[in-house]
């Protein structure tokens, strides 16, 4: 069994949810906020069985994509830009979803 | 060490929590929602010594208990009807807990 | 790769993410609250490669520090007091964080 822990956009959340639920998967959602543009962002864990994983990733991908924010220096609040209060818009990244595996040693359901 | 995470109901969640520290362990609550039925549930994580993950799971387990739940087909949010607008209720079993037992590398303390 | 799990105050999170973003590390923060004393907390999750673990501990020690709550026993949610109802305040010491490290068995960027 694994714990597949996917960091998606707000925007993305209720496809991948509602794709993976479709599919059999069961699913849990966190609420969450990026640390560097401190923006609501939303966390799942999918519990699933070690040869399931693949299809699991393959439908988080197809339902999220990457976008391009904008962030106003002047109120960065995580910025390498140690105070310098720059005034220029910046143009962030933001990727489709970032997916973390982990092992689960047990599984139990009551 | 062992990090025990539990998905439990949200009518279990305070004694499940409270009977944990009465027996000298710490909890943390994490909110949270299921995915199929997007109703609230509560995930608690709970690290613990290797020997005492067994203790952990029984008194999650005497403390929640699976309920019936009616979903009106006609709002499923995530089923697998395809878009079909059916309108009886369904009636969904949900289980007492959800747990997942993962392996910690390494507890710090600070 | 690893999962850096990390429970902190409420009034050391801002400090924290921002710390670990000057330093050019990802954060993901989670809402939660503490078990025992019932008051919000903050949970981040840091996925590290493993030779930088150890910076990552280090920057969450250097702005986490302990602090002593008083809990007023007489409203004690999760004490081993078993319903005793005693009305003088309880010192509680809590820590400046937990942290856990899980092994990350696969990770993707979408
Ligand atoms: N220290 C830093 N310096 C410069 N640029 C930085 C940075 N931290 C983040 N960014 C950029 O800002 C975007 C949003 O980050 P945020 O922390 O708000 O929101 C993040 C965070 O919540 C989560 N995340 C990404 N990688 C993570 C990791 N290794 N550990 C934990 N959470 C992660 O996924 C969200 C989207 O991440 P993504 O990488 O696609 O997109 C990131 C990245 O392009
Ligand atoms: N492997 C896993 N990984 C991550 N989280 C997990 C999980 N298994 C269970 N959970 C979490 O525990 C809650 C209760 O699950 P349970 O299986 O008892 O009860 C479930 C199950 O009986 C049913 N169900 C869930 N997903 C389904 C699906 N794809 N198809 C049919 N029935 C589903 O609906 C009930 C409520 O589900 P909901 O998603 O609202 O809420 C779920 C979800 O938040
Ligand atoms: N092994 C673990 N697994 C999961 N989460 C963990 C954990 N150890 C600590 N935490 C989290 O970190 C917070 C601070 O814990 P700390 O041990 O520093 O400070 C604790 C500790 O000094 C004390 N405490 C906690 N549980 C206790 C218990 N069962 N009996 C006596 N004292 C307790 O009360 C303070 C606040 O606890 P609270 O539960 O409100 O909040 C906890 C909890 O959210």
């Amino acid at each position: 069994m694994k714990l597949v822990y996917a960091i998606v956009h707000d925007e993305d959340q209720n496809n991948v949810i509602t794709s993976l639920n479709e599919n059999g998967f069961s699913v849990t959602k966190l609420f969450s906020t990026g640390g560097f543009l401190r923006a609501g962002n939303t966390t799942i864990i999918v519990g699933v069985a070690d040869e399931k994983v693949d299809e699991v990733i393959e439908i988080i991908k197809q339902n999220s994509k990457s976008r391009k924010k904008v962030m106003d220096t002047a109120m960065s609040p995580g910025s390498g830009l140690n105070g310098v209060m720059l005034s220029f818009p910046l143009e962030v990244t933001v990727g489709g979803a970032t997916i973390f595996v982990l092992d689960v040693e047990r599984y139990e359901k009551i």
